[in-house]
């Protein structure tokens, strides 16, 4: 379960500051099925990195299953973030001088898992995404919707229990998202957790939930 | 106009060849507005390339304006370029370490345009693209769908004939999405050419001829 209260996020950036969140609370219970929306540039990928741990609110509190993110220790935080939550970046983040399969190993590699059983598990990943093909390519060389297909595999390869996806169909034709769909409504049928961000009314349509961003609040 | 004829994309990369355009011919009219779909890896942003004369094809021929393409020499493909084309990528392609306004700025720099008229005329496709109240922000300092709207804007900076969109409104929220929509509409009921990629329905029943592209070829 996922509560956060008050969280408030301010950038600094010389003289300007953007209050890109001015106040948020929101819950959200194990094994729903969460869809953010609103305008662009209202503060949802704001909101989704710092409840993926991967930046902290300027005030607030966010608490994950009970304990105090604001309050972990660094190395903590990165092993809870490796084991429970697969992210899905708006911009993929795919380092560009590993090759697909690698990239989608990652996680694996983090927790330990064998060469062999990384290598079998990313290629399964993969073929889910219809990339079984592409496995040697660089990011650079994919077309744009093939990479947002490998930054889906690196979030679901590691099975976790909470799945943050930041607009992950943008760039993916109507049969490309609707397969994309699927597999998150199939993972969301089995117990996963699933906050996505989307500017598609399609997949709104299947979250159990619907929560509105505008210019930094909910509303 | 826009003549291409048995145009052919080869990627090769080691061992492996990738063909992405197996034998494209398109004829495009002065003052149309084409949709260009397919599902994803199918080859459109290959294509955009070769006719945005960002990229070369491994064969076939390309007539622009009565003139071919491929036996142009550098200099006069880049002035060509500058002056008649505008072109929003699929990633952007912003350059980080300049600000918004400089990013939109430089196509005017290298037609030199005066400073004083270049910042007035930045400012002003900018404010017409939303983002009036972002110029000193860098790339890294933007949402994505503002990221989209500043390649958009530094596209249409200069005024140019034609006008090649790979994708311009996969981050974009609805509302934004269709002031983008209706920005290109305008260009285009005033005798711009406009070359769009899309996924989006609500697009291709704008344009006024749509092309399909499924594996290389038009299907
Ligand atoms: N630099 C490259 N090297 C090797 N293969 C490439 C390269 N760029 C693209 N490809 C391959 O060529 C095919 C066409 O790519 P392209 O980017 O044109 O597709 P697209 O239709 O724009 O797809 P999307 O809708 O996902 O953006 C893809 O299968 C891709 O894997
Ligand atoms: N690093 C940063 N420094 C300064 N301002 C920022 C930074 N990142 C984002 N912003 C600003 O904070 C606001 C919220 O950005 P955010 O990326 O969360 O929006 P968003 O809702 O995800 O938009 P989109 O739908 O376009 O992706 C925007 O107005 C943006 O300009
Ligand atoms: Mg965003
Ligand atoms: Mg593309």
């Amino acid at each position: 379960i996922i509560e956060i209260s008050g969280i408030e996020k301010e950038y600094r950036m010389g003289k300007i500051t953007v209050p890109a969140l001015r106040g948020i609370d929101l819950t959200i219970m194990q094994g729903e099925f969460v869809a953010i929306m609103g305008p662009s540039g209202s503060g949802k990928s704001t909101l989704m990195h710092i409840l993926g741990c991967l930046d902290t609110p300027t005030s607030g509190d966010y608490f994950l299953d009970g304990e105090k993110i604001s309050a972990m220790k660094k190395s903590k935080l990165a092993a809870i973030r490796n084991s429970k939550i697969g992210f899905v970046f708006q911009t993929f983040n795919l380092l560009p001088h590993l090759n697909v399969q690698k990239n989608v190993e990652l996680p694996l590699m983090y927790s330990g898992v064998s060469p062999r059983k990384r290598a079998a598990r990313a290629r399964e990943v993969l073929s889910d995404v219809g990339l079984g093909d592409r496995l040697r390519h660089k990011p650079s060389e994919l077309s744009g919707g093939q990479r947002q297909r490998v930054a889906i595999a690196r979030a679901l390869v590691n099975n976790p229990a909470i799945i943050f996806a930041d607009e992950p169909t943008g760039n993916l034709d109507s049969v490309s998202g609707s397969d994309i769909l699927t597999i998150f409504s199939n993972l969301h049928a089995k117990g996963h957790t699933i906050v996505m961000v989307t500017h598609d009314s399609a997949v709104a349509t299947r979250a159990s939930t619907r929560v509105n961003i505008v210019d930094g609040l909910i509303g």
